[in-house]
């Protein structure tokens, strides 16, 4: 999950 | 998810249908930026290209097939629907677009986490949005006398903005490597944006009077 923070938010 | 998350997506949520509301039954656009609309359907394009390659939950799918659908037809109704178009405020919304488009692609190209083109895509969306309302708020400063779904409109959107700054704090806290300048300092600034016209909503809302900005 290195890239996905902020990613699952809209 | 975390409380302050869902309860930003949900008055993002809200503050779209209000404005669908507004266009779809009193079938008038009066007061609201075509500009401003625009970008966001731009924002949205660029953001979510991963609705195709990455999927993460049911719930972020159809949350960014509903953002999609919904600034896009919104654009719509005001440039092609015969009875939505005549209110628009054409006149009063002259914001010009690229005056923000060309500066914040040209951030996104320099600033980023990585060169790639679905990244560039997806910080150019961030920063997009952080000044996609300048438009909108230009034109209710023109306005004379918003109406009240106008006025909530916009309210709802800087509330929105409101709590994902909280979100971010919470999950900064609660979560291990959650940090995300870039889209930190975009959401900021684009919270603040809102400051000056949450002070008059405020204000008009305790006297009791319709919100007026001061021009």
């Amino acid at each position: 999950m290195e890239h996905t923070s902020g990613k699952d938010e809209l | 998810m975390n409380i302050f998350r869902l309860a930003g997506d949900m008055t993002h949520l809200a503050s779209v249908l209000v404005l669908l509301l507004k266009i779809h039954t009193i079938k008038s656009c009066a007061g609201v930026s075509l500009k401003t609309q625009e970008l966001y359907a731009l924002v949205f394009a660029t953001r979510y290209l991963d609705i195709v390659t990455d999927f993460i939950s049911v719930y972020n799918t159809v949350m960014k097939l509903i953002f999609l659908g919904s600034s896009f037809s919104i654009v719509w109704y005001i440039r092609h629907h015969r009875v939505v178009r005549r209110s628009y405020d054409k006149d009063q919304d002259t914001f010009r677009h690229y005056l923000l488009m060309i500066p914040c692609m040209l951030l996104a190209l320099f600033v980023h986490e990585k060169f790639t083109f679905k990244e560039v895509m997806w910080t150019f969306s961030l920063y997009l949005e952080a000044v996609a309302i300048l438009p909108q708020l230009v034109l209710l400063q023109r306005t004379r006398n918003i109406d009240n779904l106008t006025g909530q409109y916009v309210f709802l959107l800087g509330a929105y903005r409101g709590l994902y700054i909280f979100n971010w704090i919470y999950r900064y806290f609660t979560e291990p490597h959650f940090v995300h300048w870039i889209t930190w300092i975009a959401g900021v600034v684009q919270t603040l944006l809102y400051a000056d016209f949450f002070y008059y909503y405020f204000e008009s809302w305790k006297n009791n009077v319709r919100l007026q900005l001061p021009a």
